[in-house]
């Protein structure tokens, strides 16, 4: 464990639960796409099936409950609870054209043709596009409240220190894997035009919008 | 190159 990894995980963990406020507290999902969260518990979901399996440490498994039960309890919350507030009409990114590729590939390339592995590196390539809807169904509004553009900025910034994390490791460790790095850095990437946005605005008090 | 046959990160 390093200190780019542990403030990357607090980072989404923080994410995490800024969007489970922004939902609560506004009782309201509008501006979230159900899409993206919906691929995000597919992520979680894919990724920790060796959560009874392989124990790693107290840490490990602990966070592993909490995101899949959060990644769930959003979409409880989007899909049930606050549903007649979710903007099905703004989130119109077409899944499938995500998902289908992506699991296409995680076949080619993988680490070993065994299914834990082809479900982790699914996982892997599926969380690096998973947040393309919201940034679509962003684009199409035009704008984002601000707790949720703070939600993206910490769900962005998790990824980012997960590159310095594995530079870390590289040096220190000799740990390095090409699939998670190389995903890592798409997902991080995606979020560029975002985290200028979010700078040059949020930060100057102003509300994210997008420039028409 | 070691590192993927656990994964340990999140």
């Amino acid at each position: 464990m390093n200190v780019f990894r542990l403030t990357g995980d607090i980072a989404h963990l923080l994410a995490i639960i800024l969007l489970l406020m922004k939902i609560w507290k506004t009782r309201s999902c509008a501006g979230v796409s159900g899409k993206s969260q919906m691929m995000f518990a597919l992520v979680f979901t894919t990724r920790y099936l060796d959560l009874i399996t392989n124990f790693i440490s107290l840490y490990n498994t602990t966070m592993k409950m909490i995101f899949i039960a959060s990644s769930y309890g959003t979409l409880y919350l989007m899909f049930l609870k606050f549903r007649a507030t979710y903007d099905s009409n703004h989130d119109t990114f077409r899944m499938e054209f995500l998902v289908v590729p992506v699991a296409g590939l995680s076949f080619l390339v993988n680490h070993d043709f065994s299914p834990l592995e082809i479900l982790w590196t699914f996982s892997i390539y599926l969380e690096s596009v998973a947040i393309l809807p919201q940034l679509f169904m962003i684009s199409k509004t035009g704008e984002a409240e601000t707790i949720t553009s703070h939600y993206l900025f910490a769900l962005g910034s998790y990824r980012a220190l997960y590159i310095l994390n594995w530079v870390y490791r590289f040096y220190f460790e000799g740990f390095f894997d090409l699939i998670a790095v190389v995903a890592g850095c798409v997902q991080t990437v995606l979020y560029c035009d975002f985290f200028y946005l979010y700078i040059t605005k949020v930060w100057k008090g102003k509300k994210l919008t997008l420039p028409a | 190159c070691k590192g993927h046959e656990t994964h340990d990160e999140l």
